[in-house]
């Protein structure tokens, strides 16, 4: 609705905004993010999550979010799954078709999940950005000046310099890069053997060269990916306990 | 160069143009390609690669590309690595940093990465798309009307929804897919154990439902991604003979 300000903006709101980054798809970014939501929601906190990986939405899948939105006097109240509320482009989209919404229009969408939903003072308002970089972020930025940008990324080398990309878009859009969380660092076998399929130190090096904390490094679990398809994250997901450190 | 036509697009040409496509990133459609490349080069074919993947270029890193392109003549001659001829946004990009060309700006730079490069006829173009769907993909339709589409995707059943996006972008440009490429298969440990990491048969269903031919499964192997990191692609790793099947 026209002229609603952002609750999350005032410089009363005792709501962290925590945007998750990455510099690339497919490094488990949205992952990471549903996970994190429900394990701070596991620790006692109201949490809800903007989804705005606007062409890439999976957050409602992940979180196993059966019901779309519902409006009441004007607002929309949003949908809760694992103790999460979200608010999605999917829920406006389906997921096997592109989503062609750009410019004007797609920034204006994004103000409104945040001043025309029923949020409720969250405690943490978690932000699943698009990879990369883009008008998203600098959306996003303009909406949520205290945001805290995490970025999430892989263990292997090469892998740091495009998610450097991520860093740069949070100093360009004035926003400061809080921490670094490193996924898929190894794969445990059976007989527990530690295999660095995709290489190591990426996130620590990161971290370094940024000069922020490497808050966490998230093994592969295929229970993640299972959890993930079927919308049940696992809890136990947060075995480097990026919630308490966050 | 104003005027100039592109050569793969004439009737005549006896060039195969393969767009490699992917409905979201980090699948490993930048390294099918490049390894793909490699492998058809080892064959004794002569192949070009297009990196068109403008937002996310990894095409030179992973062919260890070392010199950027000379300009001869009005023409740009492509640096070669492994027997294959390239041409990328990166050699006028930093990788580290956010591309923000769009639009009118973009489809003309692509254009000209096909007219006024000197392919010298190859038997293969490769065409490494940005992930999911976009204006990129609706210039190289219109530049290449008679490319053929694979889609690279991974083994779990959720993300053939949006793996699928990739082949509405196909329809919609009047393209065709002519495959389904399935990447991260499974991981083999030590011991020969078959780990399915990311779950499996998504790529068979995926071709099921386009109706086209699952041309190979490649396993997550370690060395492809130290080989992608430092410039070596493994051509062991057409394990299941795309470049036999393409
Ligand atoms: N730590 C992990 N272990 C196992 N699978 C993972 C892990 N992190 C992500 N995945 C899987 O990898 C795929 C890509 O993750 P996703 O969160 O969609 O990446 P992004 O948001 O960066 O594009 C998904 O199928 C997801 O379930
Ligand atoms: N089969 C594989 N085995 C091991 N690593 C892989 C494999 N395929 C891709 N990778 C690695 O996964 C990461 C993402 O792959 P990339 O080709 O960049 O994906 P995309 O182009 O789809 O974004 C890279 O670090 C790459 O080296």
């Amino acid at each position: 609705s026209e002229g609603r300000e952002i609750p999350f903006a005032r410089p009363d709101s005792t709501t962290r905004a925590l945007l998750i980054a990455s510099g690339k798809g497919g490094v488990g970014k949205s992952s990471v993010t549903a996970n994190l939501a429900v394990a701070l929601s596991n620790r006692g906190k109201s949490v809800a999550v903007v989804d705005a990986d606007v062409w890439g939405f999976s957050i409602p899948r992940m979180l196993g979010v059966e019901r779309a939105p519902v409006v009441i006097d004007d607002m929309l109240v949003p949908p809760e799954s694992h103790g999460v509320n979200v608010i999605s482009m999917g829920f406006f989209a389906r997921e096997d078709q592109p989503v062609i919404w750009r410019g004007p229009m797609l920034h204006k969408a994004l103000e409104q999940f945040l001043t025309d939903v029923y949020w409720d003072e969250p405690d943490y308002l978690l932000v699943d950005l698009p990879p990369g970089t883009g008008d998203i972020s600098i959306s996003l930025a303009q909406f949520l000046p205290r945001g805290e940008v995490f970025v999430v990324t892989t263990p292997q080398p090469a892998a740091q310099r495009v998610a450097q990309r991520a860093a740069f878009m949070a100093e360009k859009v004035r926003l400061e890069v809080k921490g670094i969380i490193e996924n898929m660092a190894w794969f445990a076998g059976d007989d527990g053997t530690r295999y660095e399929i995709f290489g190591s130190g990426g996130g620590r090096e990161l971290a370094e060269r940024l000069d922020v904390p490497l808050i966490g490094q998230v093994p592969l679990v295929p229970a993640l990916r299972e959890g993930a398809d079927t919308g049940v994250p696992i809890v136990v997901s947060d075995p480097s306990g990026e919630a308490a450190t966050v």
